[in-house]
C-alpha cells in the first residue's frame, strides 16, 4: 500500500536550517539523503495506485529518478513504453519531454493515437561506452490533469515490436 | 562560423565563434537586445587574512579576493539543431559545462549547467558562480526573492535600516536568491531564475551572478567542527537557470507565470504497457 506520510515527516525534518543551507556534517546530509529516498518509495506506490485509479488501467509504473542525468532503464531498453504526464498547475501546459533511449527511430503517439513529430538528439559525452541519445517530444497535458503518449521503436521504418495494446485513453 | 547562434520566434541567444560563450540575447517579440556574456568563475575561499582570521566554510563565505578567477576564458562548443530543439554545448574543462537550450514557442533561454567536482588539490576551497554581464546601469540596485512571495530591493554596500560599514566586498553583498533574481535599468529587466535555493549578487553594476556550487577545505569554526568537503572524490551537481528579457513593465508577469511552471513541473512516470483494466471494484 501507499504512503506518503514518510515523506512529509523527512521533509518536515528537513527544513531545519542546517539542511535547507547545506550545513550539516557529512554524515547528517548523509542521513537527510536516507530519509527523503525512504520516504519516497512509498510515494511512488501511492501515485501508481492513483493513476491506476484515475486511467482505469493497472500498470507496471517506473519512476526514472535519473532522468536529470540521462539514465532510465526502462526507456533505454524497451521497444515500446507509456510515458504519463502528469501536470499539477492549474492550467493546460506544453511541455518537451526527453527521455533518455537507445539510438533508432520512434514512434510517439498522443492520447488519440495521433503520430506526434518527435527527434532523437545524440549528445556528446565523455564515457564513449554510454549511449546518450535522447528522445524528445512536445507533450500537451490538461490543467490538473495526465496525458499518456505511447512510444515505439522502429526498424527500417517499421515497428520493431508490436504496439502496446491500445486502450481508449484520453487526457483526464 | 561567423555567427553562431539559435533562436526560435520569441528568442535569439548569440555566442562569440571564437570562444564559444553567450554573447548576446534578443527577445525578438519586444525587438530588444542585449549584450549578455555568461560564463563560469571561482571565488577561491579565505584561510583568514590580516584583517580577520575567520576562514571561508560552511557558514561563513569568504573570499579571499574581490575577483574570481573563470573557469577558462573560453569553452569549447558543439551545436545540435533539430526540429524540436536547438543546443549549444560548452565545456569548459573537467569539471564544467553547461547546455545552452531552446526549445520552439519558448520565451525563455534554458541553461543547464553541470559543475563537479571542484578540484581542490591545490588545498585551496573554491565557490564556483555563474555570472551573467551586461551594460545595463542598474545604480547599484538588484533585486531577489523570498520563496517568489516578495522580491526584495537589494542595494550594493547598504542597509535600509542603519549606516553599514561594508568590510566584505562580495560577501557582505550577497543574499539568498530562492527562485529569482533579476536587474534592471527601468527600461530592461534580465531575470534569472533558479531551480533550487542559491546565493546571488550583483558586484558590480550591470552584472548578476549566482553561486552554484562550493567546496571548501577549512573548517569556518561556527560549530559545525569539519570543512564543507564532500567525501570521495566529490559532488557533481546539475542544475538549471532560465533567463528571461523583457521590458521592465512586462517583465513580472513573465517571470511569475514560468516561475509557476518551474515548482509544478510535470511529473513523468513510465509503464511498459499492456496493463490490465482496473475499477475499485
Amino acid at each position: 500500500s501507499g504512503d506518503s506520510a514518510p515523506l512529509n515527516e523527512a521533509m518536515a525534518v528537513l527544513q531545519h536550517h542546517d539542511a535547507v543551507t547545506g550545513t550539516c556534517k557529512q554524515h547528517v546530509a548523509d542521513d537527510y539523503a536516507r530519509q527523503l529516498a525512504a520516504g519516497w518509495e512509498p510515494c511512488e506506490v501511492l501515485l501508481s495506485n492513483a493513476l491506476a485509479r484515475l486511467s482505469g488501467s493497472k500498470e507496471d509504473f517506473t519512476f526514472c529518478r535519473d532522468l536529470n542525468i540521462s539514465r532510465c532503464q526502462l526507456s533505454q531498453t524497451s521497444s515500446s513504453f507509456q510515458v504519463t504526464i502528469y501536470n499539477p498547475l492549474g492550467r493546460k501546459v506544453d511541455w518537451m519531454v526527453r527521455l533518455p533511449v537507445s539510438k533508432g527511430v520512434f514512434l510517439v503517439r498522443d492520447p488519440q493515437g495521433r503520430t506526434v513529430d518527435n527527434n532523437v538528439v545524440i549528445l556528446p559525452s565523455t564515457d564513449r561506452q554510454m549511449d546518450h541519445s535522447e528522445l524528445l517530444f512536445s507533450a500537451s497535458v490538461p490543467a490538473l490533469g495526465f496525458s499518456t503518449y505511447s512510444v515505439t521503436k522502429m526498424t527500417n521504418g517499421k515497428l520493431q515490436t508490436r504496439a502496446p495494446r491500445r486502450r481508449p485513453k484520453k487526457s483526464s | 562560423f561567423n555567427v553562431l547562434a539559435i533562436e526560435n520566434e520569441h528568442i535569439r541567444a548569440t555566442f562569440n565563434p571564437k570562444t564559444g560563450l553567450l554573447m548576446e540575447i534578443e527577445n525578438l517579440d519586444k525587438k530588444l537586445l542585449l549584450p549578455v556574456q555568461q560564463a563560469f568563475f571561482s571565488y577561491f575561499a579565505s584561510r583568514g587574512d590580516r584583517l580577520s582570521d575567520q576562514v571561508s566554510g560552511a557558514y561563513i563565505f569568504r573570499p579571499n579576493q574581490s575577483q574570481p578567477l573563470p573557469v577558462r576564458r573560453w569553452a569549447q562548443i558543439r551545436v545540435v539543431k533539430t526540429d524540436l530543439v536547438q543546443e549549444v554545448h560548452q565545456n569548459f574543462s573537467a569539471w564544467c559545462s553547461q547546455v545552452v537550450r531552446l526549445y520552439p514557442g519558448q520565451q525563455h533561454l534554458e541553461l543547464e549547467w553541470t559543475v563537479g567536482p571542484i578540484p581542490v588539490i591545490d588545498s585551496w576551497g573554491k565557490e564556483v558562480i555563474s555570472r551573467f554581464d551586461t551594460p545595463l546601469k542598474t545604480n547599484e540596485r538588484f533585486y531577489t526573492d523570498s520563496n517568489g512571495r516578495e522580491i526584495l530591493e537589494r542595494r550594493r554596500n547598504y542597509r535600509p535600516t542603519w549606516n553599514l560599514n561594508q568590510t566584505e566586498e562580495v560577501a557582505g553583498n550577497y543574499y539568498p536568491v530562492n527562485s529569482r533574481i533579476y536587474i534592471t535599468d527601468g527600461q530592461v529587466q534580465l531575470t534569472v531564475l533558479t531551480d533550487r535555493s542559491q546565493g546571488g549578487s550583483s558586484v558590480r553594476d550591470g552584472s548578476l551572478e549566482l553561486m552554484v556550487h562550493r567546496r571548501l577545505v577549512n573548517d569556518d569554526r561556527r560549530g559545525i567542527g569539519e570543512p564543507l568537503m564532500e567525501s570521495g572524490s566529490g559532488a557533481l551537481v546539475r542544475g538549471r537557470h532560465l533567463v528571461l528579457l523583457d521590458t521592465f513593465q512586462a517583465a513580472a508577469s513573465g517571470h511569475r507565470l514560468l516561475a509557476e511552471k518551474v515548482v509544478l513541473a510535470p511529473q513523468v512516470v513510465l509503464a511498459p504497457g499492456g496493463g490490465v483494466p482496473y475499477n475499485l471494484g
